[in-house]
C-alpha cells in the first residue's frame, strides 16, 4: 500500500543535496564560499556601501571519511539583517530578500542557508550569526535548522549595544570539507571575483594561514540597479494572474500602464484591441480564457518598447576591459555591451569580450570566461549555453580565426533580473532563445573586430618583409 | 528597505522552471513526457502488472511563440491513486510516495505536478486526471494548482462505478511545446525505455497521428526491490536525530539493530564500543555531541557487512546483453553486474555492458548510454559520472583500444535507492566518490574482457593471413 508524504522545501535539499551544488566535501568548501561572498556583495551594494568581505577557513580536525573539519567565518560591512529576520533568513529554506525584479546575485532564497544546513548535518554544530543594519542594536543568534519544519531553532540570542554605529552581518559555522582539493577552485573563484567586482576589498586566510588580498582597484560603485516592473514581453498567465488578485487598478488600460515596465496608453490600447478586450473593462472581470488570450497576446506582440537598463548593472565597457587586460594580458582586446533586450519578462544585459595573443595560452581551444550578474561561474562549462554558441554556433573560420591554434579568449557577462540558471547550485545557463540569440550577435561582432585587427596584422607583417 | 518574503516550493519551481528540465518548448515536450512515463511504470511495477502504458500527443493550435499547443494524455494500468490523494499527488509539489528507501524511478515528489504546472501556465487549462485502485469507484477529477499556496484546487470531482474491476490511472492536459525539435529524443527515450523495460507495452501516437508500438518481449517482471533500512555506512547525524526521535527501542544496542540494515549484536556492540558510548542507554539519552560522534563513528566504520540487493532491481546480465544485442547488433558484448555498495546508506549496483563492432557506428568516440533506476538519460552526457570515467580515468590504451578509432558502446545502468541526480530535470549523476569507484571497475572489467577478445581475433586473423 503506498504511503503518501509530503516533504518541506529544507528536508529535499537535505536528501538531494547534490542539486544545490554540495555534492562531495571539497564542492561544498567552494558552494559555501561562493554563496556567503556572494551573499555579502549583495548586501553591500544593497546600501550602497564599499565592499569589505573578510573570509576565514579554519582547519580544525581530520574527519571521518578523509576529509576535514573547518571553521568557516565571513564578515562583511554591509547592510546588515534586521534583528527579527536574522532566523529566517539564515534558517529557513525560500526565504530571503531577493525576489524582487532587480539584479542581485541571489535570487532562490536558499543558498545561505543551503551552506548553513550542510554544516550541521556535517557537524551537528550550530551555526553563529552576529548581524546590525547600523541602528543601536546588534543582533546575536546561535541557531540551528528544524530540516523536517523547515523552520529556525534558535539556541541562543544576545542583543549588544552598536556603540560605532557597525552595519554589516558576520556567519560563523563549522562543516566537513576538503580545502585542499577546493583550492585550485575556489582561489580561480576569488581572482575572478575580484575583476568584475574591482570596487570590492576582499581578503581570505586559507586553511593554512595564507593571506590572500584582493585590493579595490576603482573606489566607485556601479550605478545601482533599479527595483521594475515587469517587462510585458514573454509575461505568462500566471503572472496575469497574480497582478490581477493584487491590482487596484478599475481598468485594463490602467492595469497594463500601471503593472508593466514602459507601457504607456497607446500601446496598451493596442494590446488590448488585438485581445478582443475592452480597455475600461475592471481586470478582476476577466475570465480564465480571457487572461490565456491576453497573455497569448503579450507574449506575440511585437512592439513593445524595449526595457530600459535602470533595473540592470553591466560591468561597462570600461571595467571589462581593463579587468581582461590585468588578467590576461593580451596582445588585442575588443569589449561590447550589447542593448537591453527581454525574455519571458526579464530584461537583460550581454556583454561581450575578446582577447587575443599576448599572455593567452594556446591551449588547443578557445578559453571562456563565463559570468552572471558578476558571479564568476566555474564549472560544467560544456553544458553552458555560451559553450554551445562559441563551439556549435559560432563559424570560425568565416573570421579567418582558428580555435584549435590561436590563442583566444571570450568572456561573456549576462546580467538579469532573474538569471536562467539550469542548476540550483548555479553552475550554469540554460539556452534561452533569446538569451542564445544575444551571445551569439555579441561574439559575432567581437570575432569581426578581432578579424580586421588581425588582417591588418598580417598585411602589416607581410609589408615588413618587403 | 530589504523587503523578505518566503515562497512556496510550487513558486520556486515556477520561478526557476528551468531547474525542473522546462526550459523550453521542446525540453517541456520531452521532460512532460518522461515524467508522466515514468510515474506509470512505477505504478505497475508497485502492483507488480505487466506495464500498458498507452501515450497520445495531439497538437491543437500554434502558439503564439512559434511553437505549439498540444494535449497530452498519459493511459496506465498500474496502481492507480486513492481518491482522497489524488489532489495532492499532482497538485502539489514534495508531495508523493516515493520518499522511502525503495528503488523507483520517482524520487523528488515533484515530476508530474512540474508537468501538470507548466501546462497550466502555458495554456490556463486545467488538468483531467481519472484513477482507481481497482476497489468500486473511479475517480475523476479536474483540478488545477494554486502555485502561491502549493496546493491543489479541485474543480471538479465525479465519482463512476468501477463496474470492470479497473485499476490505473489517466492524466490529460494541455501544454505549450514545440513536439518536432523534441522528436528525436522522445523517440530515442522511448526506444531506450523499451530496451531496459523489456517487459512493458509501450504506445505512442505523436502529432502526425504516426503510431510507434514497443511490444513486451518478456512476459516476467523483475523481482520486487523491497523497501529496505537506511545502510549505516555513511549515515549522518541528522538521520541518527529523527531515528533516535521516533524509536522505540530502550538501548542503544536494540536501536542500531532495529534501524540500520544488516546490523546484528555483536556489529552494533563493536560500533559503541568504538564511539565510547554504553549499548545499554537509552537513545533517547543522547547528547547532540553524542550523536554526532556516533555518526562520525559509523561513517568510517570499515565493517558493516555490505548491503543485500533486495531493495535493488538490477537488470541483470541476461537482459542487458539481450538489449545490447538487439539495439546496436554488434560483433562483441561482455556485461557484468557489480556487487552491491553503498553510499551515504543508500545501496546501489552499477551494471555495465561493452560492445564493440557489427552495427557499431564509428563516431570517432565512444557512445555511451547511460541508464539510472530504469530511465535512460541523454541529456548533458559530459557532465556525468560516467562521462568523467570513461573519459578522464580510464587509461585505454593499457587495454590496445583506441577510442577515436574502435566502434564502441558503453552502457552503464546504475540503481539505487537514492540515484544522486545533479539535476532535478535527472539529466546526469554527480560523482559521489564510491559510485565513481564502481563505475571504474566496472568499466576496466569490461575492457579487458574486450582486450582479450581482440587479442583473440587479431591473432586469429594473422594466423589466418599464414
Ligand atoms: N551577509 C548578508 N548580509 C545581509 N543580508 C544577508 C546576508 N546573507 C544573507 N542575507 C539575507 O538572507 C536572505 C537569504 O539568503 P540566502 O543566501 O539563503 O538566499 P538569497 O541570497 O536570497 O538567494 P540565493 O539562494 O540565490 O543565494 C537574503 O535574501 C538576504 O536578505
Ligand atoms: N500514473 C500514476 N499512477 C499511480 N500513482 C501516480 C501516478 N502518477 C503519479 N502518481 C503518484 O503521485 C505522486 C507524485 O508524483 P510526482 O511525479 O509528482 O513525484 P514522484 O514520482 O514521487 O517523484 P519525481 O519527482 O522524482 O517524479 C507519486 O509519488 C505517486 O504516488
Ligand atoms: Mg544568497
Ligand atoms: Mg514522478
Amino acid at each position: 500500500m503506498a504511503v503518501f508524504e509530503e516533504i518541506s522545501p529544507a528536508d529535499f535539499f537535505y536528501r538531494n543535496r547534490d542539486i544545490a551544488g554540495f555534492s562531495s566535501p571539497s564542492r561544498a568548501i567552494y558552494s559555501t564560499l561562493r554563496e556567503l561572498i556572494e551573499n555579502s556583495l549583495d548586501a553591500c551594494e544593497a546600501v550602497r556601501v564599499l565592499p569589505e568581505v573578510r573570509i576565514t577557513l579554519r582547519e580544525l580536525r581530520p574527519s571521518p571519511t578523509g576529509a576535514f573539519f573547518y571553521s568557516v567565518r565571513v564578515v562583511d560591512n554591509g547592510s546588515g539583517v534586521p534583528g527579527d529576520k536574522i532566523p529566517q533568513a539564515f534558517g529557513q529554506v525560500l526565504f530571503g530578500s531577493k525576489f524582487r525584479l532587480k539584479q542581485t546575485r541571489g535570487t532562490f532564497g536558499l543558498g545561505g542557508t543551503m551552506a548553513i544546513l550542510y554544516g550541521q548535518i556535517t557537524t551537528e554544530m550550530p551555526a553563529h550569526i552576529v548581524s546590525s543594519t547600523g541602528d543601536r542594536y546588534i543582533h546575536d543568534y546561535e541557531l540551528m535548522i528544524d530540516i523536517q519544519k523547515n523552520k529556525p531553532n534558535v539556541l541562543r540570542y544576545k542583543v549588544h549595544t552598536n556603540r560605532d554605529g557597525w552595519h554589516g552581518t558576520l556567519v560563523e559555522f563549522t562543516m566537513e570539507g576538503d580545502y585542499t582539493r577546493a583550492m585550485p577552485k575556489v582561489l580561480d573563484y576569488l581572482k575572478q571575483t575580484a575583476i568584475v567586482n574591482p570596487y570590492a576589498d576582499i581578503t581570505f586566510v586559507d586553511p593554512k594561514g595564507r593571506l590572500y588580498v584582493f585590493e579595490r582597484t576603482i573606489r566607485k560603485l556601479p550605478s545601482p540597479p533599479k527595483e521594475t516592473l515587469p517587462h510585458p514581453y514573454g509575461v505568462d498567465a500566471e503572472t496575469l494572474y497574480r497582478l490581477i488578485a493584487m491590482t487596484n487598478t478599475k481598468s485594463l488600460s490602467a492595469f497594463l500602464m500601471e503593472h508593466f515596465h514602459r507601457v504607456g496608453k497607446s500601446l496598451a490600447g493596442k494590446v488590448l484591441e488585438r485581445a478582443n478586450l475592452d480597455p475600461n473593462r475592471s481586470p478582476k472581470t476577466l475570465t480564465p480564457s480571457e487572461v490565456s488570450d491576453l497573455a497569448n497576446v503579450m507574449r506575440s506582440f511585437e512592439d513593445f518598447l524595449p526595457p530600459d537598463a535602470s533595473c540592470l548593472s553591466p560591468l561597462g565597457e570600461e571595467i571589462l576591459e581593463a579587468g581582461i587586460r590585468k588578467e590576461l594580458n593580451p596582445e588585442f582586446v575588443f569589449v561590447t555591451k550589447r542593448k537591453p533586450s527581454a525574455y519571458s519578462g526579464y530584461p537583460f544585459i550581454v556583454e561581450v569580450g575578446i582577447a587575443y595573443g599576448g599572455g593567452i595560452p594556446r591551449t588547443g581551444d578557445i578559453v571562456l570566461y563565463r559570468f552572471a550578474n558578476r558571479i564568476p561561474l566555474l564549472y560544467d562549462e560544456t553544458s553552458d549555453v555560451s559553450w554551445k554558441v562559441i563551439h556549435n554556433l559560432m563559424d570560425w573560420r568565416y573570421y579567418k580565426v582558428n580555435p584549435a591554434e590561436d590563442p583566444l579568449a571570450i568572456i561573456i557577462h549576462l546580467c538579469s533580473t532573474k538569471i536562467p540558471y539550469k542548476t540550483v547550485g548555479k553552475e550554469f545557463l540554460s539556452d534561452r532563445p533569446e538569451i542564445e540569440r544575444e551571445i551569439l550577435n555579441g561574439v559575432r561582432l567581437a570575432a569581426r573586430n578581432l578579424m580586421l585587427y588581425l588582417m591588418r596584422k598580417r598585411r602589416f607583417e607581410i609589408g615588413k618583409k618587403r
